[in-house]
């Protein structure tokens, strides 16, 4: 099983790089391989896995822009079957030096070729844009999984993403498919999560994960210790939708 | 009084729109003339003041890459000193149409300038990047407040965006000051909202506005009714932060 993952959604803080972390590292801990790719300049999902902002000298951008090749790049985690390309603060310059490059939006696709074997599944955290580096990332993938808020905002550029996703699917990757929509930060007492969660799964119907995420601090605080979850505070109510996440990850993405 | 100001953080999800909308909606009802520029492809600012995604045909897009004048383009909201000028879908695209053009940084301020005398305040909200639309706004602006969440990711990428806004003001306008650090999202009874608050405070002092805003749920829904928080429930917690915010922006922005 090789699977390659985008996790994406234009909507800032959703709870993408969170849940690219908690999933990754959900999966690695169920004996999974699993490489994360940190397509995001900000490089949150590097600081929160326990590389600090500064500490890397190379990083996807080198592989993408540089003719690196991942295979050098992947840094083993707290996690012994979790391997991560960091994200470095160049990578903000590669959208723009990508623009005037042949086959511009297959740049990602091409350099994990030579690596894809060595992994059950690679994720990939993406920015929160529609740019190239997430165009790379949905063009190299197989599937999906897109974070979402219950909030009206969050609603109102899932029907882009999903235009998004169905132009890259025609013209670019017919490989790829939507995985499954999560709901993150739930708080179910509110009114507003739940008009909005109603109004997902009844539009997006069998694409909804029934995993939920709660807003839980813990969470929150884990990356300032560069830990994910599991490790941070497996206790928590916040680890423990995380790996009923990646069960129910698992069950979808190998019965397919 | 005529004042430029960029909303920005490449953070995503910190409030950047929110406080867009309603630091506008607050200064108008206080007698003030403003302009509203939604920078951002999502074009949240756009249906949170009451023009719905898709209603509108024509935006800052046709003003930055169109030849349009921004005079045609502002659209009054319900409070009668509040104009917007509204993004469409096309914006996603202004960005690499941007990258070969002359003064490619300079777009946004050039149109503006024969419309900023009839505003006390321009207010540009942004998307979150540092990309070409960000960077038209920061060349665009006398001053730029910076929303903020209490949180890690947010915490770690303020010191990027501080180095980025010291490079615009050094290469591209030298006008450029940061007018204020608001911290949205604020629930006090986490240690990391006061671990991460202290670390601001401290770091950026003098910087970082007394006024707060808290998380309250009146705020993410009013977006969904069109309209500012002051017009959805003026008695809610979320609405006399916003005006406090607009007693204090104005207290140093007329000081200054
Ligand atoms: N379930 C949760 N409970 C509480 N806090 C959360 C949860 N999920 C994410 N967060 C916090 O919310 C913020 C936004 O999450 P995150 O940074 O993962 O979103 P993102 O979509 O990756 O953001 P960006 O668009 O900037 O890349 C972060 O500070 C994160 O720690
Ligand atoms: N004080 C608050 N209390 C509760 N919810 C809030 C508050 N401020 C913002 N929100 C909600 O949090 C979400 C993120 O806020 P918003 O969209 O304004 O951030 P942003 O920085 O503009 O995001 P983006 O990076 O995508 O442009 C929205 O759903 C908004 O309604
Ligand atoms: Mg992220
Ligand atoms: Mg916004």
């Amino acid at each position: 099983m090789n699977k390659i993952i985008a996790i994406a959604n234009q909507k800032g803080g959703v709870g993408k790089t969170t849940t690219a972390i908690n999933l990754a590292a959900s999966l690695a801990q169920s004996g999974r391989r699993v490489l994360l790719v940190d397509m995001d300049p900000q490089g949150n999902a590097t600081s929160g896995l326990g590389f600090p902002r500064g500490s890397i000298t190379e990083g996807i951008y080198d592989a993408l822009c540089r003719g690196r090749s991942v295979r050098e790049l992947c840094q083993l985690t707290e996690l012994p079957t979790l391997w991560v390309v960091p994200a470095t603060a160049d990578l903000a310059g590669a959208e723009v030096e990508l623009v005037t490059v042949e086959r511009r939006e297959w740049r990602l696709a091409d350099i994990l070729v030579p690596v894809v074997d060595r992994y059950d599944f690679v994720i990939m955290d993406c920015p929160p844009s529609l740019g190239l580096l997430t165009l790379n990332a949905l063009t190299a993938a197989d599937a999906v999984v897109i974070p979402m808020q219950c909030e009206y905002f969050a609603l109102e550029g899932l029907s882009n993403l999903m235009a998004t996703i169905e132009q890259v699917h025609a013209s670019l990757n017919p490989r790829l498919v939507v995985e499954g929509i999560l709901l993150t930060m739930v708080d179910s007492r509110t009114t507003l999560t739940q008009q909005v969660e109603g109004e997902v799964r009844s539009h997006f119907d069998g694409k909804v994960y029934a995993t939920t995420i709660p807003r839980n601090v813990r969470i929150a605080e884990a990356p300032s210790h560069g830990q994910p979850i599991l490790l941070y505070d497996a206790s928590s109510r916040g680890s423990q939708s995380y790996q009923a996440l990646a069960k129910e990850f698992l069950a979808r993405a190998e019965a397919a």
